[in-house]
């Protein structure tokens, strides 16, 4: 976390703020519920009091405005800023702006910005705090739609608020424990992405850790789904990232969330169309799709709108051939083929795999298509595929890719 | 993810963001050009830093992807 120069903050504990006007975005209701519940977020955690006023000068003004609106920080437009806040203090000092320009919403979908998270994060500005390296953590500069439904607060944001306000006077809200602030200790590189290392909660209460991340030479190695992007080639395996790249030698260890934070772990398939520069990640009945790192609006779809009847609850792979433009949906012991310049399923199918793949007996975890062949995985095994005869003509280890 | 060609209005707009939330200042006259050259470069390496990227002080596809993610409009150094 971070504070201003000279940590300014509020030196009393009763916090007084106001309303200005409303975005036409969402009902007045709505808006002053978000706004309230940020404020919680933060008294929740320390001593402070918040009191909102109808009339007359508060500490903390809050209103949207687009562009050029009195301060020497305009807004931009639709993205890019989405608002600021000013550091405790007289005048301007903890007022907060919302860029008008935006879709303000209550909601956490891809259609706007949802406006409780943007408050709680502007509202650390007013309380004080700077913005923080730790993905995650409410202060963090960038946007992340994150379910908002029992929102809690990350360690570091209560470091930081408890460093300039200390702890809540009652019963703390929070489990017993104090966060005394601890010197970051290593955290499991699953649990963070590279080159960052946050604030950890005291071991004692480290809640249980997910599995660690496998060998890469781990004989017994299988993966979740595999797909290429732009010349590399993603494995993945519940929240891991195995990242295979021309551009250099080891493999490099990643997690979803450290390239798409807003995705959920634990793909079922994935496929890249090399065309659009798509890649589309499958989960149960779901479908996303990103180019590079953004994600695309209008997602998650379901998997119906490619095709799939109803009774298709989930995909095991899929890859896309990028010389025939059709893409291969493994589900079960059979398969479908989408046709992407038509975007719609051929005739004739689902198929058995086992009646077009000589020698693909079984279900298929994952593929993709590499130097002009299939590569199915199953299990710990991989099938080296000829695409034309659809005959396995190899088979090696899954992790044959990390040269071990 | 592999770097996409530089195009130069993404030099500006990397221009923009460094000068809005880390403090660059480009020195106008042009006699300067190395010395502003170094001088983004550095403050590119200090937002790589920030974001826990691979700080190359180059301008690349991961590092102008993370500048136009929606975000905050407060600076990320104290200043």
């Amino acid at each position: 976390y971070s504070t201003f120069p000279h940590s300014p903050k509020w030196k009393k504990e009763d916090v007084t703020y106001r309303i200005l006007n409303y975005t036409p975005d969402m009902l007045q209701a709505d808006v002053e519920e978000a706004i309230a519940k940020a404020f919680q977020l933060w008294s929740n955690v320390t001593p402070l009091r918040f009191t909102r006023l109808y009339s007359g000068q508060a500490d903390i003004m809050i209103s949207f405005a687009a562009g050029f609106h009195g301060d020497f920080y305009s807004f931009d437009g639709p993205g890019g800023t989405l608002a600021h806040a000013y550091p405790p203090g007289s005048d301007i000092g903890g007022d907060a702006h919302f860029d008008e320009d935006e879709n303000w919403t209550k909601f956490t979908t891809y259609s706007g910005y949802n406006l409780f998270l943007v408050a709680a994060h502007e509202l650390g500005h007013s309380l004080g705090l700077g913005h923080s390296n730790v993905l995650g953590a409410l202060m963090y500069p960038i946007y992340m739609a994150k379910d908002t439904r029992d929102y809690q607060l990350h360690p570091d944001d209560i470091y930081g608020i408890q460093a300039l306000y200390g702890s809540p006077r009652e019963s703390p809200v929070l489990p017993t424990k104090a966060f005394p602030p601890q010197e970051p200790t290593e955290m499991t590189p699953a649990e963070v992405p590279t080159e960052m290392s946050p604030r950890q909660e005291p071991t004692e209460t480290t809640p249980s850790k997910p599995p660690s991340r496998p060998e890469d030479c781990d004989p017994h190695l299988t993966f979740d789904a595999i797909t290429t992007l732009r010349g590399e080639t993603l494995f993945f395996k519940g929240s891991y990232v195995w990242r295979k790249s021309p551009y250099f030698v080891e493999i490099e260890h990643d997690t979803i969330s450290s390239f798409w934070p807003s995705l959920i772990a634990g793909f079922d398939a994935a496929y890249e169309v090399d065309k659009t520069d798509r890649v589309l990640f499958f989960k149960d009945d779901q479908y996303w799709a990103v180019s590079g790192y953004s994600i695309e609006s209008g997602f998650p779809k379901p998997i119906q709108n490619l095709g799939f009847p109803n009774s298709v609850r989930k995909i095991d792979a899929a890859v896309h051939d990028q010389n025939t433009r059709k893409t291969s949906f493994f589900v079960g012991n059979k398969y479908w083929s989408f046709n992407e310049n038509t975007q719609s399923m051929e005739r004739g199918y689902p198929r058995k795999i086992a009646a077009d793949f000589q020698g693909i007996g079984h279900t298929v975890d994952a593929a993709f298509q590499k130097n002009g062949y299939f590569y199915f995985f199953h299990g710990s095994n991989q099938y080296e595929v000829d695409i034309k005869k659809k005959k396995v003509i190899r088979i090696m280890k899954s992790n044959s890719w990390f040269d071990c | 993810f592999p770097v996409v060609p530089e195009k130069k209005e993404d030099t500006q707009f990397a221009k923009k963001y460094l000068e809005k939330f880390y403090g660059f200042k480009e020195e106008k006259n042009s006699l300067f050009k190395a010395k502003n050259l170094n001088h983004m470069a550095d403050k590119i390496r200090e937002m790589q830093s920030f974001f826990g990227l691979e700080v190359t002080g180059e301008l690349n596809h991961k590092t102008l992807d993370m500048m136009k993610q929606p975000r905050c409009g407060i600076p990320d150094i104290r200043s």
